[in-house]
């Protein structure tokens, strides 16, 4: 028996909007500890991990561990029938080939539910050793979705590099070159608006700016986005969901030419 | 692209 309660629905909605043009299918696996994804892209360059801790849920009943693969095109289907303030419950019984979406407007006027098949799929995972990385900025997110789709508009790849200088974004393409500099600035207003960059040795390393724009979906997820790069691995790109887990996009660097 | 790189060169399948 499988019983996940959310208040804050819009939360999954917001998940879902930004895993699912990476991922089509995905295994969500439920423990007692949490609910969880790892899946990667057709192309095996990028991956995503969420994590949604069993705390951040108001009930969560999980019995077993279970791995409820979902099409994750036809989960957003459902998901976007729940109204933003909506809360969102998760139920599957055991052995059960479908999962209930139900949904509960605020002040409990209509319940919905809706019941999506599930389906079988390959539980392929990677191990991801922790690492240490040779520099890790933090920054607005809006800023870096911004950053990522003006440069689109110029190249296909972006380089992006680490000095005492600050974090620079380059990009060139067949109309012109940019180069994006973002210096530490911890003097705001507000914690969520600084950019801070821990850097132990400088590092620069070049990605599809494709996959980038992808993952700045999640931007709704957090003011912050953290960028952590070594040479050696590839970047991850973490929206942490406050007081509940993170989302985390993986991406391979392409080879310097 | 041929000199994109795949997370498999960097993590092992479990």
């Amino acid at each position: 028996m499988l019983e996940l309660r959310l208040v804050q629905g819009s939360l999954l909605k917001k998940v879902l909007e930004a895993i699912k043009d990476l991922v089509n299918d995905a295994n969500f696996d439920c423990s007692a500890t949490g609910f969880s994804l790892q899946a990667m892209d057709s192309s095996h360059v990028a991956l995503v991990a969420l994590l949604l801790r069993n705390e951040g849920f108001e009930h969560y009943r999980c019995d077993r561990n279970i791995s409820m693969g979902m099409n994750l095109g036809n989960m957003n289907k459902m998901l976007k029938c729940a109204g933003n303030d909506d809360i969102i419950t998760l139920k599957a019984d055991d052995g059960s080939d479908t999962v209930t979406f139900m949904f509960e407007s605020p002040n409990q006027d209509k319940i919905a539910d809706f019941e999506m098949k599930l389906m079988d799929i390959d539980s392929e995972h990677l191990g991801i050793p922790e690492a240490e990385y040779h520099a890790i900025v933090r920054m607005p997110s809006a800023e870096f979705a911004r950053i990522c789709k003006d440069l689109s508009s110029i190249g296909d790849t972006v380089v992006i590099s680490v000095t005492k200088e600050g974090v620079k974004f380059s990009t060139k393409g067949d109309i012109g070159t940019a180069n994006i500099v973002c210096r530490q600035n911890t003097t705001v207003d507000k914690p969520e608006e600084a950019t801070v960059i821990e850097m132990k040795e400088p590092v620069s390393l070049t990605f599809a700016l494709r996959y980038m724009n992808s993952f700045a979906k999640a931007t709704p997820l957090s003011h912050t986005v953290t960028i952590s790069l070594s040479s050696e691995l590839p970047v991850v790109v973490e929206y942490k969901i406050e007081d509940m887990g993170y989302v985390r996009f993986y991406l391979a660097p392409k080879i310097e030419e | 692209a041929e000199n994109q790189k795949s997370l498999t060169a960097y993590f092992d399948w479990y």
